[in-house]
């Protein structure tokens, strides 16, 4: 009876249904004032059409992060791998690599006004559309910020400290005026360039934040969805943690919500729980904030996994990649735990990242193993059940929602 | 290198301290 119990606590039951997201949005969870609301860009809370699918998601998913493996190596070896792998990366048009999947609305410049923002943890600058968009720009929800209509907007000399806020490959100066420029590219070749500039940024009426160095975007091409730019909360020196490291002293948590329906916060500043569990950030990474796993768990159980293989590459965490990459070392271990408990479910063909797969199609409600990730600190993270599986192709392609790098030393 | 992408960090709440260096995770933080 024990070891049933015990067996119990370990399996998940969902309705089938609640995989996929509602049409209508929920954003009754969410009411703190002085939080910043955050919802899926492609969700119903955004109010836009959608036409793109999971396979599309799940394949920016992938630019994303061949970008952030490039970059990382770069660091690491400093032999400019990410530049090589820039230009290999397909371009593919109405993808953006290096920006996240869920967006908050902040206020910029005097009067305040509004802009959606995509908020990314692997960014660095804070960018905007900007009038006279004197390169092009993409269609985007709000009115485009113009910054002859605030009197707090001011453009940064070449020579002042702020400037070199900015990593030196995307920094140049304007040789009619010695206005500092910015110039930001993603993997597959999605950019926004401008003028670096200060702002007033209001996150709510209590968080406002006087000469923000962001980038006022004068040319800007990819898909960033309908919002207006990025919000970048990376380490890097440019980000909005940094420069506000006095105020809020590099502190900020988000929750993202279960469904895209629904609505999660950011938070800067110290209004975080108590209870929460720490583990350390590791200080190897510039541009991300780097961690350490050391062992996953499935149905309560250990995996075999050799701490070596976590401890050989290291690990990021990041607001802006969806599926979790792993060692594949560990990545086949988990998928031999997970399917080993699955076996009265139709396995399916998988997606070209995700290959561990189910058809649900006959079934109302289903059982799964709970899946936990632990850090070093002794931290062990029950992964919510909306997030050990994804939907591919609604209930016919339900995936577990983990994938394994090409190699343990990656 | 590995990435815990968002997908996998749902519900909680999740804490960048980095004057203090630390990360933390909170269940429930959604709600």
């Amino acid at each position: 009876v024990e070891a049933n119990e015990h067996i119990k606590k370990h399996v998940l039951t969902l309705e089938v249904n609640s995989l996929l997201a509602s049409d209508s949005c929920d954003q009754s969870m969410i009411d703190k004032a002085s939080s910043l609301q955050v919802l899926h860009k492609y969700g119903p809370c955004m109010q836009v059409l959608n036409d793109r699918s999971h396979v599309d998601f799940l394949r920016q998913d992938q630019l994303r992060v061949d970008s952030i493996q490039a970059r990382l190596s770069k660091n690491s070896s400093g032999h400019g791998i990410f530049e090589e792998m820039a230009t290999k990366l397909p371009a593919q048009s109405g993808i953006a690599l290096g920006t996240g999947n869920y967006v908050v609305t902040v206020g910029l410049g005097t009067p305040k006004e509004s802009f959606t923002l995509e908020f990314d943890t692997g960014s660095g600058i804070t960018w905007t559309q900007c009038q006279p968009c004197s390169g092009s720009c993409y269609p985007q929800k709000e009115q485009m910020f113009d910054p002859a209509k605030s009197t707090s907007y001011n453009n940064v000399s070449c020579f002042s400290a702020s400037c070199n806020l900015l990593p030196a490959s995307e920094r140049g100066c304007s040789a009619s005026n010695s206005t500092c420029l910015y110039r930001v590219v993603y993997g597959d070749q999605s950019y926004s360039q401008g003028f670096f500039a200060s702002e007033t940024l209001t996150i709510s009426s209590s968080d406002v934040v006087t000469n923000f160095m962001f980038g006022c975007g004068q040319n800007n091409d990819g898909l960033f969805g309908q919002s207006a730019g990025l919000l970048g909360l990376s380490p890097s020196s440019e980000s909005l943690p940094s420069q506000t490291a006095e105020k809020y002293q590099r502190q900020f948590s988000y929750c993202l919500p279960s469904s895209p329906s629904s609505t999660g916060y950011l938070n800067f500043g110290g209004k975080v729980s108590q209870t929460a569990g720490f583990t350390p950030l590791s200080p190897d990474f510039s541009f991300y904030y780097g961690i350490d796993i050391v062992g996953i768990c499935v149905g309560g159980s250990q995996l075999p996994i050799d701490p070596s293989i976590f401890t050989t590459s290291g690990a990021i965490i990041d607001s802006g990649t969806v599926i979790t990459r792993l060692p594949p070392t560990a990545y086949k271990a988990l998928k031999e735990a997970f399917d080993g408990k699955m076996s009265n479910y139709p396995k399916t063909n998988g997606d070209e990242l995700l290959d561990t797969c189910y058809d649900f199609s006959n079934y109302t409600t289903v059982s799964f193993p709970d899946v936990s990730v632990s850090f070093k600190g002794g931290v062990e993270v029950d992964i919510d059940p909306s997030g050990i599986l994804y939907p591919v192709d609604g209930v016919k392609m339900v995936c577990l929602a983990f994938a394994a790098n090409m190699d343990d030393s990656e | 290198f590995g990435i815990f992408g968002n997908h996998q960090q749902k519900t909680y709440e999740v804490i960048y301290d980095g004057a203090n260096g630390m990360l933390g995770f909170a269940s429930g933080g959604c709600s």
